[in-house]
């Protein structure tokens, strides 16, 4: 509902007291705690509906004053080069901002950042709103703006905030996770910069010892939902071509900066990156922590079971179970597991249950639901894994293939007779989702995959295995080391049986493909 | 096939952090700091 | 709520569901895209604090006199090497300054091109013998800080013959 009447005006004016503040060079504290103190006498900074009216209003005033000042500069060849913005107001804006937190009288207890969320809760309300009214015509670059001034001026706080920068943090990630790209579209791009500005990504993930990382976790699962079905396809329009490109230069920074992060997040990226993906999800893939010293996976009989960190499990900070729980099937999967009981309907019923209706594969792409799919395969490796190395069964592989012939096995077998191709490609995916640094569950997915090779009657089922490996490895590096032990494996052992298997020689590009890999694989 | 990502202009072979220096997810170059001048002697 | 990812379902739904639908997103996306964050929407303006302000006898004018802010003071700055020496003077030790900009803008008129990676100002000597889209080759004057083998050092032009000016680092 509308302000009440005189309230703009009012506003305006003190708005422009407010610049005239500004255009002082140097340092005039004093005159903004002085200001400060004026906006509070007046009733405006008491984080009621009167100071979401204030800010509000002044947030528009500003976003308007900087695209008056648009002149756009048909000569640049560059498509989006052309505007030149004057941010003289936004700046304003944003300095009045930090001014008001670092002077704002404070009731006593409450901290000096309690207006931070009402104005971030503005913000974003602001931005959504000019989004919907303006459509293909929004520009960002004055939110963009915005929010980097308070990157700059909050995320390094004076110390009277101090010990606040991780609040100031987490609000921003809140804020940016409302403004999404799912539900702002054409903030897409100013958002992934800013979620990966070099003022914030670090920050976030680095202060209070790792308590960032879910709400980073949720802005890339954010990210990556936007560009799913978008990514669908091989070929990408422009514009997602380059948000595309720009998510790898992020992922490749968390690459090689927090690979832990990317490492104990990564069965929630793998739900929302779709299979068609493979360079991205191998980026993911490939990461390990940094403290760990990976061999050469071409080691001549490199023993991976000898190797420390192989019976060690990773750290998996997504929720493993959370879609079997969603879909009700934990229960009757755990019941199967521990009882194995002979003839129950779980194994044939499973097909059915991962699919999808019709309505809801048009919409996610694929007949089968890919998280549930994901989940379950995990869900049943770490149990089996577990259940393996309880006190009846000692450490040795001996052991875990005895316990392999057990109730995950069969399910695992199950699917692969029953499911059709999409499936079983979608279900082998999960399992090669795990192949990764050397882990007890690298260690035993790659056995799983092996066996089902070896234990396949239908050559069918063996060419899209191999398939689901290959097309791991064709695509540009990086590779996961568990993704290239097991194929080494495979095409190395003769119980494989590998190089007699037709496929390996359907068609001469075909032959000399398997060639390059296995000699690139040493 | 993917793309060849060290063409992304991120030196991955740096030991030091990458993120410093990360302009933008659009820019395939780093960061650029101040040109340091350095002031002779003689005009302090 | 920042657990794992519900199915695909609650993902697909999200896209059609409360939010918009896939080819909105797309010309959003495409709007957006020519209207990308430029990189000098993310800095700021540096404030100049001059470092060493050399102590001057009270005989000095002791602040500047408002005509260096004058930009026809600086286009009378003729391309006679003692006004040139002016130019780079401000250039370098007046950084992001007015007087830098206009030193900066009169260099160029008089054909000086500032190269990005050796922050030198260039002046060609005669014509370039190879020029291509993306660089030119010739010999050139470039304005320099040199320290000669006797230690002797100082603000000097000197000439670069054979050097290749790629236009990638022309600012």
């Amino acid at each position: 509902d509308s302000d009440p009447a005189g309230f703009p005006g009012q506003v305006s004016s003190l708005f422009s007291d407010w610049f005239k503040i500004c255009e002082f060079p140097g340092n005039n504290d004093v005159a903004c705690a002085r200001y400060v103190q004026h906006l509070h006498q007046r009733g405006m900074l008491k984080g009621d509906e009167i100071s979401d009216r204030f800010f509000r209003r002044i947030m528009e005033l500003a976003v308007s004053h900087c695209l008056s000042t648009e002149v756009i500069n048909s000569s640049s060849s560059q498509p989006h080069q052309g505007q030149s913005l004057s941010f003289l107001a936004i700046d304003s804006y944003a300095k009045l901002v930090f001014s008001i937190l670092k002077f704002c009288p404070s009731d006593q207890g409450s901290n000096k950042l309690s207006l931070l969320p009402k104005v971030l809760n503005v913000t974003v309300r602001v931005i959504q709103k000019d989004a919907e009214e303006k459509r293909a015509s929004f520009n960002p670059r004055p939110y963009f703006r915005l929010f980097i001034n308070w990157m700059l001026d909050l995320c390094s706080l004076d110390p009277v905030f101090d010990g606040a920068n991780y609040q100031v943090l987490t609000a921003l990630a809140s804020s940016f996770h409302h403004l999404q790209p799912l539900k702002v579209a054409g903030f897409s791009f100013a958002w992934l910069e800013l979620i990966s500005h070099r003022s914030f990504m670090p920050k976030l993930l680095t202060t209070n010892a790792q308590k960032g990382w879910p709400y980073f976790q949720r802005l890339l699962v954010d990210l990556f939902q936007f560009m799913e079905p978008f990514l669908r396809n091989a070929e990408l329009a422009e514009p997602v071509h380059i948000l595309y490109k720009g998510t790898l230069r992020v992922l490749l920074v968390l690459l090689h900066d927090f690979p832990e992060f990317l490492c104990d997040y990564h069965f929630s990226f793998c739900d929302v990156i779709p299979p068609s993906c493979i360079q991205m999800r191998n980026i993911i893939l490939s990461a390990f922590p940094r403290n760990m010293r990976l061999p050469d996976p071409s080691t001549p009989n490199l023993k991976i079971d000898l190797l420390a960190e192989i019976s060690q499990s990773p750290r998996i900070l997504s929720e493993v179970d959370a879609t079997l729980k969603a879909r009700q099937m934990k229960n009757d999967t755990d019941e199967y597991l521990k009882s194995k009981q002979q003839g129950s309907t779980f194994l044939t019923e499973l097909k059915q249950k991962l699919m999808l209706s019709p309505a809801d594969a048009a919409r996610a792409g694929t007949r089968y639901n890919v998280p549930l799919i994901n989940s379950l395969v995990l869900y049943i490796g770490m149990q089996a894994i577990q259940q393996a190395r309880s006190p009846s069964h000692s450490q040795s592989m001996a052991s875990m293939s005895s316990f392999l012939v057990s109730a995950a096995l069969d399910i695992f077998q199950s699917l692969i007779m029953d499911l059709d191709t999409e499936g079983r490609y979608l279900f082998l995916n999960a399992v090669a989702n795990q192949l990764r640094y050397p882990n007890n569950h690298t260690h035993y997915f790659s056995f799983i995959l092996l066996y089902l090779f070896a234990e396949s009657n239908q050559e069918v089922i063996q060419e899209q295995i191999t398939r689901v490996l290959l097309e791991r490895l064709i695509v540009n590096r990086p590779h996961p080391w568990g993704l290239l032990i097991t194929f080494i494996e495979l095409i190395k052992y003769p119980r494989y049986n590998f190089w007699s298997k037709t496929f390996t020689r359907c068609a001469p590009e075909i032959e000399k493909l398997f060639e390059s890999v296995s000699r690139s694989c040493g | 096939l993917g793309i060849d990502l060290t063409t992304l202009g991120l030196n991955l072979n740096s030991s030091d952090t990458l993120h410093k220096k990360f302009a933008s997810p659009w820019s395939d170059e780093p960061v650029r700091g101040e040109p340091e001048y350095v002031v002779p002697e003689c005009y302090y | 709520d920042l657990g794992a990812i519900g199915d695909n379902i609650s993902a697909s739904t999200a896209n059609s569901g409360g939010m918009h639908d896939q080819i909105y997103n797309l010309q959003m996306l495409e709007a957006a895209y020519y209207r990308l964050p430029q990189p000098k929407d993310s800095e700021r303006a540096r404030t100049y604090t001059p470092r060493h302000p050399v102590i001057t006898p009270q005989s000095y004018p002791q602040v500047q006199a408002p005509i260096v802010n004058n930009p026809a003071f600086w286009e009378r700055l003729g391309p006679d090497s003692y006004a040139t020496d002016m130019l780079f003077f401000s250039f370098y030790y007046q950084q992001n300054t007015y007087q830098q900009y206009l030193a900066a803008k009169e260099l160029k008129k008089q054909s000086w091109r500032y190269h990005r990676k050796f922050n030198s100002w260039f002046q060609r000597h005669e014509e370039p013998k190879v020029a291509t889209d993306d660089f030119e080759q010739g010999t050139y004057v470039y304005f320099d800080f040199h320290i000669s083998s006797d230690e002797q050092q100082g603000w000097c032009q000197r000439i670069k013959t054979e050097f290749i000016f790629e236009y990638s680092f022309l600012e």
